[in-house]
């Protein structure tokens, strides 16, 4: 069978659906300071997922914690009317599962583009395999 | 906002890949 690590090279949903593979992965990113890529499409995932109760409160951390910081690597990423679409969102009193489910593929194509090349040609993978 | 911080673990960790 093929090693787990040559399988990570051939998308980067190959490599995020292999915990070893995230978590090289987001060692990486953690070296270039950017771990919340990975941080916040997992958290898009989740959120998905999350039970009807928790979603409100969890809509405002991520919007708090990603998006309202305009430094931060998400926020600088999206594009300004996807975080319109996402404040106005969090206002409203039902909350749709799937409100982040274009942030979420601004920074997957910004992932596929950018930084999953620069993992399968860094140190920390070569190493690895 | 430790318990935000939770939530917000939970729901990074719930959509991680398990082990195989």
């Amino acid at each position: 069978p093929t090693p787990p690590y040559l399988k990570w090279a051939e998308s980067l949903h190959s490599l995020l659906d292999d915990q070893d593979g995230t978590n090289l992965f987001r060692s990486f990113l953690c070296q270039e300071g950017c771990e919340d890529l990975v941080d916040f499409w997992f958290a898009c995932s989740g959120f998905r997922q999350t039970s009807q109760d928790k979603r409100a409160k969890l809509a405002k951390v991520i919007y708090r914690k990603y998006i309202v910081d305009g430094s931060g690597i998400v926020s600088r990423t999206i594009k300004a009317a996807t975080k319109s679409f996402i404040r106005d969102c969090v206002g409203k009193p039902h909350l749709d599962p799937a409100m982040f489910e274009q942030a979420q593929t601004e920074i997957q194509a910004m992932m596929e583009e950018n930084t999953y090349p620069l993992f399968l040609k860094s140190d920390l993978y070569l190493e690895y395999t | 906002i430790d318990s935000e911080d939770d939530l917000l673990q939970e729901c990074i960790s719930s959509a991680m890949p398990k082990k195989k």
